[in-house]
This record gives structure tokens, sequence and C-alpha cells, in this order.
């Protein structure tokens, strides 16, 4: 089974055609096994992005040496995968 | 649960859980609910589409589809909802009972059961089928490029590792030739919706041009009136629009197809949430999002039975 320990989901919302650029180079990255959950559309919209735990140091820096900002949406996406099996399980005991 | 009457609409379900309930209902309710397999998903799992009918043949039908993209486990979990909903109202809430008197819906709970049962086994993010690909290692399609609308051009991906990959051809995913062969063979189908999250939008044709579809002012306008039926619940916040302007091009997607079968009333939800979740919304979250999601579901269906076309 996959496990997403460490994985960040990241939300970045270019404000620049520049901006929405670098966001789009690193789509077409294949090593940094990025899985985007919104993917880029325009400045001004934003792009969420699974980042393993591997490429996360490097995706950040490269985001910020580009003075592309960005927040956490989801700190540690195992712990709400194994939240949600918590949940299933006690309600199939249930 | 020895019936639908028990069973936790509050929480996620494995894909037998949600076949049994299937049978469940069906078997609770032999006049009204029937279960047609429509095809065989590439790992040879059934494709089950509930069919709700008062009668009448070939009727005007509604279809609704959800779990076409299989991490997006709220669209299953409301599909099971919108069922026991159809058949808890279809006598005493007079707008289902009227959109039934003239037409027949058709809803597909788990149009993608191999991709689900994947995310419940060994990838909780899979998001396409899992057919193989010749000459790649890399597995699955994504079936909501697959379909024959602008199919490969931009907007999707021809790399097989990639999450919007188009597929070999058109409809080579059986879990799409599926439902294809279903639209085509029924001839009927007035309203198409397909059924996805998250974002929190109400799309229509088309995704793969800018193109506006010749019927954009109206479907506008029933988006207008669906949107706001939704947001009268809880206040949820939705944008609409063609999928091309609102959100990015996408070709080979589901309603471009089916709006170009002729199917005039064919739309696309995203459900919630706008970004604090994503996939992983809370089960918590799966009642007050089909409820809101229903209310859409119906100013589309009434839209339509009162403009047969």
């Amino acid at each position: 089974t996959e496990t997403f320990v460490g994985h960040q989901v990241l939300r970045i919302t270019p404000t620049s055609d520049e901006e929405l650029q670098v966001v789009q180079e690193l789509q077409d990255l294949e090593e940094l096994q990025l899985d985007f959950w919104l993917e880029p559309r325009g400045p001004g919209y934003p792009v969420d992005v699974r980042v393993p735990f591997p490429s996360l140091q490097s995706f950040k820096a490269h985001l910020e040496a580009n003075g592309v900002s960005y927040s956490i949406m989801i700190e540690d996406v195992q712990a709400l995968v194994d939240n949600e099996q918590t949940e299933l399980l006690r309600s199939r005991r249930q | 649960p020895l019936s639908t009457n028990t069973f936790d609409y509050a929480t996620y379900h494995t894909l037998d859980e949600i076949y049994s309930f299937m049978d469940l209902l069906v078997a609770e309710n032999p006049n009204l609910v029937s279960k047609v397999e429509i095809g065989r998903s590439t790992e040879n799992r059934p494709l089950y589409v509930l069919k709700f009918s008062k009668g009448g043949t070939n009727r005007p039908a509604v279809w609704i589809d959800t779990g076409i993209h299989s991490r997006e486990w709220v669209t299953q979990a409301s599909g099971v909802w919108f069922a026991k909903k159809i058949v808890v109202d279809h006598e005493n809430d007079e707008g289902l009972a009227s959109i039934l008197d003239q037409m027949d819906i058709f809803l597909e709970i788990v149009t993608n059961p191999d991709g689900f049962a994947f995310t419940q086994t060994q990838n909780r993010m899979w998001r396409k089928t899992r057919s193989k690909q010749s000459g790649s290692v890399c597995i699955g399609v994504d079936p909501n490029r697959n379909w024959d609308a602008g199919f490969g051009g931009p907007g999707a991906s021809r790399n097989p590792c990639s999450e919007t990959y188009h597929g070999p051809y058109a409809n080579s995913e059986p879990e799409v030739k599926a439902i294809v062969d279903f639209v085509k063979s029924h001839g009927n189908i007035k309203a198409f919706i397909s059924i996805h999250s998250y974002s929190q939008l109400l799309l229509y044709p088309y995704g793969y041009t800018r193109t506006p579809v010749p019927d954009q002012k109206e479907l506008h306008q029933i988006s207008e009136k669906a949107v706001t039926a939704l947001s009268s619940l809880y206040g949820t916040n939705y944008k609409y629009g063609s999928i091309f302007t609102t959100i990015y091009q996408a070709s080979g997607s589901t309603v471009d197809w089916t709006y170009n079968q002729g199917i005039k009333y064919s739309f696309t939800f995203e459900l919630r949430d706008t970004g604090r979740y994503g996939f992983l919304l809370p089960a918590k979250q799966i009642v007050p999002t089909a409820q809101e999601t229903w209310l859409a579901l119906k100013t589309i269906m009434l839209y339509t039975r009162d403009h047969l076309y």
C-alpha cells in the first residue's frame, strides 16, 4: 500500500504569467512525482499540489527562489488518510 | 445492515458495501428500482447502473454518474445518498414525483470500480482506470479525457504516466465504452450529469475549445438556477461556466461528448470543498454535500422535464 508520510499539499496562487510558468515548468519534472489536485489555470487561480516528502525541500526552494508564495493546505497527507481509515473501521464495527 | 434504512450514509464505504447497498435498494423497491449491468471494467468488475422508473418503455431520461475519478470519494458517497433520496421522496416530493411521472433516472454510483477498489487497498490517491499500457510501466487512463470529443487535443496528456493521460484511442477504457454504448442504445437521454470533486464548480461544455456551445446562454441560466438552489441550504459557494473558461482546456471529456451526441443538458459538478481537505473530505461532510447537491440536481431535472426536446 502506498503511504503518504510527510507528503504535503501546497496551495500556490500564481499572481502573474511568469509565476504561472514557474509552476507549469515544475509540472513537467516527472522525477518530483508531483500530484496536481488542482491544475494550473491562470494567474489568480489556486494550484493545489501534493508533494512527496523527498521532493518537498527542493520544490519549496524552487518556489522561494522564484518569489512564488505558497501556503500549506495539508501538513501531512498520511495523517488525514489514517483518520479516514479509522473512521471507516469504526463505522464498520458499528 | 438488514435494510437501507440502517445503512450509514455519513461514512465512506467499500466497493462491496456499495454493491450490497444497491441490491438491498432494488430488493426493497422492486416497482421503482432495478439494476442494469452495462459492461465490465478492465479488471472484470461489473459496471452497475441503477434505473429509477415508474414504467413505460424508453422514456426520456436523466443520467447521473459519480466516481469516474476514483479518489473523489465524496462523489460515490453522494451517489449512494441520491439513490436512497429518490426512493424516499419519489411519492411525497411533488417535484421529484412529477419528474418520475415523465422521465426515468439512471444513476451509476461507481463508474470506475477498479480505481475505487485500488484507492481502498493500495493507493488512496489513485484517480485513473487500471488498464495496462503497452510500452509503458505506467498504469491507467484518465477516464475524463478518453471520450471522443476533441480526443487527444490540448488539455490532455499523451504520456501514460500522467494523471491526465488520454489513453491510446477514444473509448479505449471499457468503463467509458460501456456508457457510450448505453447512451447510444438508449437514444432518449435528455440530461447528462457527471459528478466530480473538488473545487465547487458547476460546469457545462465545451472543454476542448473556447468556442461557446450553441446553447451556452440556456446552459448558463440553468447553472445559475441550480447553483442558487444549492447555495440556499448551507451557503456553499459555487462558481459556474463552461469548462474551458472556468477552469482550463480539457479535451476528451465526458460532457463534451454527451453534448455532441445531442444531449443538450450536459453538466459536470465539482463538489466540496474549495481547498482545505481536497479529496480527503471528512465523512461528516458527506450528507450535507449530498443534500445541497441534490437541490441543484433537482433544479436541472425539473428544467429538463419542462423543456423536453
